[in-house]
């Protein structure tokens, strides 16, 4: 494992916690989309699925089980906790998910690495993923003001994104036979969705200014 | 194709 990918997985761990903070401390979810959090437990869920078929690492096995347990745990907690579910914007967080879901899926019939239960549902996870954050990003720019902690939620999430790329051209540079065009091709995707929010992130850090989307 | 392990990032 290279450092990239380790930053990688860390900010994307980070990402997490501060999700798990907010909702914690806050006992509010206002300004987070249910419907990509969905997204994100079922992109654990079926990528996963080779904990109990395969053993890479310790340290791969501990993060899969959290990213599949907190990915869960923020689900229910939108859904069911008494005060967190409250907060919820259920009126700005109608984006259609279920498409996603089905055209990911679809896609993954026609392209994999081979056609298996477990290589379809990883390549549907990977199409999944890249998508995930979208129902994200459109509420809060249809909310127009993000709260810090928000805010800093999708920027270690694009970080994590940004971290994975570099760690392939390093693994493409040092390793033989490195090619998963599945993974890069949909990771730069992912990445680009990105982009308008890092700029406006940029721009209100610069400012020192509460972070505005425009509509 | 070298096999699953090929799947090693999360």
């Amino acid at each position: 494992m290279n450092i990239f990918r380790f930053a990688g997985d860390m900010t994307h761990l980070i990402s997490i916690l501060v999700l798990l903070l907010k909702v914690y401390a806050t006992k509010s979810c206002s300004g987070i989309s249910l419907k990509t959090q969905e997204l994100y437990g079922i992109v654990f869920l079926a990528r996963y699925l080779d904990l109990f078929t395969d053993f890479i690492s310790v340290y791969n096995t501990v993060m899969k089980l959290v990213f599949i347990g907190s990915s869960l745990a923020i689900v229910w907690c939108m859904r069911f906790h008494r005060v967190v579910k409250r907060s919820y914007d259920r009126d700005v967080d109608t984006f259609r998910h279920y498409f996603l879901v089905g055209g990911c899926f679809l896609l993954a019939l026609f392209v994999h690495e081979k056609f298996s239960f477990r290589e379809v549902f990883w390549a549907f996870s990977i199409y999944l993923e890249a998508v995930a954050i979208l129902p994200q990003l459109i509420l809060l720019q249809r909310s127009g003001n993000v709260d810090n902690l928000t805010g800093q939620y999708v920027l270690f999430l694009g970080a994590y994104r940004g971290f994975y790329i570099l760690n392939w051209i390093y693994r493409y540079f040092t390793e033989d036979q490195f090619s998963r065009w599945i993974s890069c091709v949909s990771g730069l995707v992912q990445t680009a969705l990105y982009a308008d929010f890092f700029y406006y992130y940029f721009i209100s850090w610069k400012n020192n200014a509460k972070l505005k989307l425009p509509a | 194709y070298s096999g699953y392990r090929a799947h090693d990032e999360l």
